[in-house]
């Protein structure tokens, strides 16, 4: 099961949480025992320069940003990141006078690990936040398809569908690129099939309006069916929708838990 | 501006990383 959620994530934590793993290893097995750790005082700065501009960043993506789950989310995320850099910076000076000193150690391993939690939940509520923007556009469709109860002449037809196309297009490009970066293979099929679905019923979907408009419009037999078959595509479309919404809003754990 | 977000977050990674390298090289040495 994936530790990371999305390939970006994966691709700028992965490595160092590597590093932290077998750094807690070595320490755990006493392999640094007894052994002198030099001045780090050189990597600790840069470390706190990446945070402060990490953090203001951040502020300013907070400041803008009209996302209110964002704005409440990431502010714990930037303490626990200046924390841990603190830590980082005692430790180093605690360094400076005595290369052997184990509590230092214990606080480089703790700042290291808090600054790799820190910078996962920053990137993971910003990556909420770009996740709220597709279930947005999806949740537009929903309410824009509901409009198709409505469609009752061919120039309303031809106004719904030139107004549908764009939104579609939209939403497609963007479930395509979420999809490309899960890294949860599960996750990936489900979104690909449900929207594979929908693209395919929008022509489906047209149609039907269509013949419900000419059949209304001429009087003729068959209204109700054809309403009933209009119905139905605009039902199918919309379950994939929100199953494509539920889908988006799943995190490994989720599929942890549910296995 | 989204991608500016992750490229900090990229830089301090690879600060830590440095970090990292450097307590473990020695104690590795």
């Amino acid at each position: 099961m994936p530790v990371f959620h999305t390939k970006t994530i994966e691709g700028i934590l992965e490595p160092v949480a590597q590093q932290i793993c077998h750094l807690v290893i070595m320490h755990e097995e006493g392999e640094v025992d007894g052994k002198a750790i030099p001045d780090l005082t050189g990597p600790v700065a840069a470390v706190q320069a990446a945070v402060s501009n990490l953090v203001r960043v951040g502020k300013e993506t907070v400041q803008t940003t009209e996302d209110q789950v964002m704005k409440r989310d990431m502010p714990p995320a930037f303490i626990k990141v200046e924390n841990s850099c603190s830590k980082l910076v005692q430790a180093a000076q605690m360094l400076k006078a005595d290369p052997y000193s184990v509590p230092a150690r214990d606080y480089l391993i703790d700042g290291s690990r808090g600054i790799l939690s820190g910078t996962s939940d920053l990137l993971l509520t910003f990556d909420e936040a770009e996740v709220r923007k597709v279930i947005r556009v999806c949740k537009g469709i929903l309410e824009y398809l509901t409009v198709a109860e409505v469609v009752e002449t061919m120039e309303d037809l031809i106004t719904y569908t030139k107004n549908l196309g764009p939104g579609m297009t939209k939403m497609s490009k963007m479930i395509e690129e979420r999809q490309q970066e899960l890294t949860h293979q599960e996750h990936r099929q489900m979104l690909f099939n449900s929207l594979n679905t929908v693209k395919q019923l929008l022509p489906v979907l047209i149609s039907a309006i269509k013949i419900f408009v000419a059949i209304k419009s001429t009087h003729s037999a068959g209204v109700d069916e054809a309403e009933r078959n209009r119905c139905f595509t605009f039902e199918k479309m919309s379950a994939e929708i929100s199953e494509i919404i539920r889908v988006l809003q799943l995190t490994t754990w989720d599929e942890d838990t549910w296995a | 501006d989204a991608g500016e977000m992750v490229r900090q977050a990229r830089v301090l990674a690879q600060a830590t990383s440095d970090l990292v390298n450097a307590m473990r090289s020695d104690a590795e040495a």
